[in-house]
């Protein structure tokens, strides 16, 4: 599981 | 992209051009909390600094662009172009009770202590209550005009939709961001109580007025 620091979402 | 994320967006696009309409249309920003808009414009501006560091869509990119560019549109026209109709008698939330403890929590709880994601987490938490000297202002007053709960709606509806593109992302792609999720819930339930007036009231073709 990931929470990524490049943010795809608004 | 998933249809639920693609649903909320075109959802957080609609709340945010039916109230630039409701404002612009009517000449007058009755019923609605400059401190609320305020908030906005700043989560949208903390949360979209990657535009300087990041590409990832046209699509993301241009929707951040809008999200900015409407949120200081908004500021503008409530604060200068119709400021005489600014409500602000009744818009008597005080911000510093949601700005210094998200910023507070912005600070201890985050996936990096750097600067642009110190930020992000800070837009995340503080838009999850941003939202409440809006509804504090509806419930100081008793109602809303029929255009501003259509905004609400709108507005609420596009947090609810994220959770549910939050759990096909968490099953489909693996992936699962437990500050957006939490504070996205957060947000949400804020919204059940409006929802559900909204539902029993502006459904059925009444105005959205609060029990007494």
């Amino acid at each position: 599981l990931r929470a990524s620091l490049i943010k795809d979402e608004l | 992209m998933n249809v639920f994320r693609l649903t909320g967006d075109i959802a957080h696009l609609l709340a945010i051009i039916l109230l630039l309409m409701k404002i612009w249309k009517t000449r007058s920003c009755a019923g609605v909390s400059g401190k609320s808009q305020m908030m906005f414009a700043l989560v949208f501006t903390t949360r979209y600094l990657d535009l300087i560091t990041n590409f990832i869509s046209l699509y993301n990119t241009t929707m951040k662009m809008i999200f900015i560019a409407s949120s200081y549109g908004t500021l503008y026209l409530m604060f200068l172009k119709f400021r005489a109709t600014y409500d602000s008698n009744h818009d008597t939330f005080r911000m510093e009770f949601l700005v210094v403890p998200v910023a507070g929590l912005s600070f201890l709880v985050n996936h990096d202590f750097s600067p642009l994601e110190i930020l992000w987490t800070f837009s995340i938490y503080l838009e999850s209550v941003a939202i409440l000297p809006q509804l504090f202002m509806i419930s100081k007053t008793g109602e809303a005009e029929t255009i501003t709960s259509h905004y609400l709606f709108a507005l609420g509806s596009y947090r609810a939709l994220y959770i549910l593109n939050w759990v096909y992302r968490f099953y489909f792609e693996g992936f699962f961001d437990l500050i957006a999720v939490v504070a996205g819930c957060v947000q949400t339930v804020l919204y059940c109580d409006f929802f559900y007036l909204y539902i029993t009231k502006v459904w059925k073709g009444k105005k959205l007025t609060l029990p007494a």
